[in-house]
């Protein structure tokens, strides 16, 4: 079986140079999780 | 009895079993076509910036997997399905279950130093024990109230940041939020969300804004795209649905509304949810797909504090989800049966979507008793419903949608605090 988030969140602003989220945003929503990678109910998957 | 086996002279029959097999292929083969027919093609409901339609490619699946969902298409799967769950409610001797139970979590690797019930004598059969739940503080929810929990134990299988309305899949192989979660239309609410402090002249402008939102655009990543445009359906001029199959609207009391309430920052006020700030904050849809193996535990949680406005069933297939056929067959998500809560968080929008498969059946919601997945009574009414809707010259929705009422009329939905266990996957 699967789950599918999708949500809205702030986005950031743009980030010069890279940084922030990986996308090239600091601020906003940042992943916490890699694919591939294992969790647990509770763990934080991202964080505003 | 040697002597008997000996001597019993072996004769070889035709198995029975296989016609019947034969036949629940047919049906289910003639059943899906049949749906396909009435199912409404996206391309006459997307409406482009200038408003003439918009041309878009239906999600369906193509290139060298297309025989193998064709082929998939044809197997009874939700008819095996409810046998494997049958199967696995029958009950175990005694004796046999500490031992089998062990087995199991042997080979799909449950800790059951984590299960609640020490003694597994007590579960009577496999579904129960697949359904088990956790001893408690096993499972510690992070401390940061600004992050977004997994609601599940398992393996992340695909995240990121959803691009002019489609989620990738694998690389290269996109589907859309319309084909995902149905035609959404967009309220007020889930129009990019205004936070900070109140004030008289940003409540107006938001207000107009929310106004406007059937016909403005958002701008996510950079990029310009419509939220009707992403959630477009057959809505009518007055905001209402211009189709809806089945209303199976439930009203449910949500335990946690207080809690709930104060983490979308609602005053006991009449302050509407989206009350207004001073900043405008920028906002962009995210997604995550989690994928459940058979040894996880089977509930799942809510991942944030948030009103579950409403859900919707598609009846779908059972597909087997594992992660090879996901990376492999483009789409898979919006053909399995899914139950799609649709609904509103601190930030804006909220959807979360459990994904039936072959061998967990069905999707139990625990603030929806009316919902019934892998039915074959819902299977049936789907049918019919698109058979009615064809009749009539409308397009079919392929979903049953319910709407929630919530104990205070303030959140209007079903409030759910952050790891709030909502319901989870059930054998068969």
């Amino acid at each position: 079986s699967t789950v599918v988030l999708v949500f809205e969140a702030p986005q950031g602003e743009r980030a010069v140079g890279g940084g922030g989220d990986g996308m090239g945003r600091k601020g906003g929503f940042r992943w916490n999780v890699e694919i591939g990678r294992r969790v647990r109910v509770g763990e934080a998957l991202g964080v505003v | 009895l040697n002597a008997a086996l000996k001597r019993t002279k072996i004769e070889w029959k035709p198995i029975p079993v296989a016609v019947g097999i034969g036949f629940l292929g047919a049906y289910q083969f003639y059943r899906i076509q049949r749906r396909e027919q009435h199912t409404q093609p996206e391309s006459d409901t997307a409406i482009g910036k200038d408003g003439a339609p918009k041309k878009r490619e239906r999600i369906r699946p193509s290139g060298p997997w297309f025989v193998q969902v064709q082929i998939m298409s044809t197997l009874p799967l939700k008819a095996a399905s409810r046998i494997w769950g049958r199967f696995n409610e029958l009950t175990i001797p005694y004796y046999l279950r500490v031992p089998g139970f062990k087995l199991y979590a042997f080979i799909f690797g449950v800790n059951l130093d984590e299960v609640a019930e020490p003694d597994l004598h007590t579960f009577p059969n496999l579904a129960a024990f697949f359904y088990r739940t956790l001893k408690p503080g096993v499972r510690p929810l992070d401390p940061d109230h600004n992050a977004v929990l997994s609601p599940a134990d398992g393996k992340v299988i695909q995240f990121g940041l959803i691009d002019n309305g489609e989620i990738e899949q694998i690389k290269g192989v996109t589907y859309s939020l319309d084909a995902l979660l149905g035609s959404v239309k967009p309220s007020k609410r889930a129009q990019p969300t205004i936070q900070g402090t109140p004030s008289s002249t940003a409540t107006k402008a938001h207000e107009e804004a929310a106004v406007r939102a059937d016909e403005e655009f958002a701008n996510i990543n950079g990029i310009s795209y419509t939220l009707p445009n992403l959630f477009s359906g057959p809505w009518s001029k007055d905001g209402t649905p211009s189709e809806m199959p089945t209303d199976q609207s439930t009203t449910s009391t949500a335990s946690s509304e207080a809690e709930v309430r104060a983490d979308l920052a609602l005053s006991s006020t009449s302050r509407p949810w989206w009350a207004p700030a001073s900043t405008q904050t920028a906002t962009a849809l995210y997604y995550c797909v989690i994928y459940l193996a058979p040894g996880d535990y089977h509930r799942f949680h809510s991942p944030v504090s948030w009103v579950v406005e409403s859900r919707r069933h598609f009846a779908g297939e059972l597909y087997s989800v594992s992660p090879y056929l996901q990376r492999t067959l483009p789409g898979l998500f919006t053909l399995n049966e899914r139950v799609v809560l649709l609904g509103r968080w601190r930030w804006g929008f909220f959807s979360y979507t459990p994904v039936g498969a072959t061998n967990v059946g069905s999707i139990k919601i625990n603030f929806d008793r009316e919902l019934r997945t892998n039915s074959l009574t819902t299977d049936t009414a789907a049918d019919r419903a698109a058979e009615e809707a064809s009749t009539r010259g409308e397009p079919y929705s392929g979903f049953a949608e319910a709407t929630y009422e919530g104990a205070s009329a303030v959140l209007g939905g079903h409030a759910l605090k952050r790891g709030e266990e909502m319901g989870g996957f059930q054998l068969g």
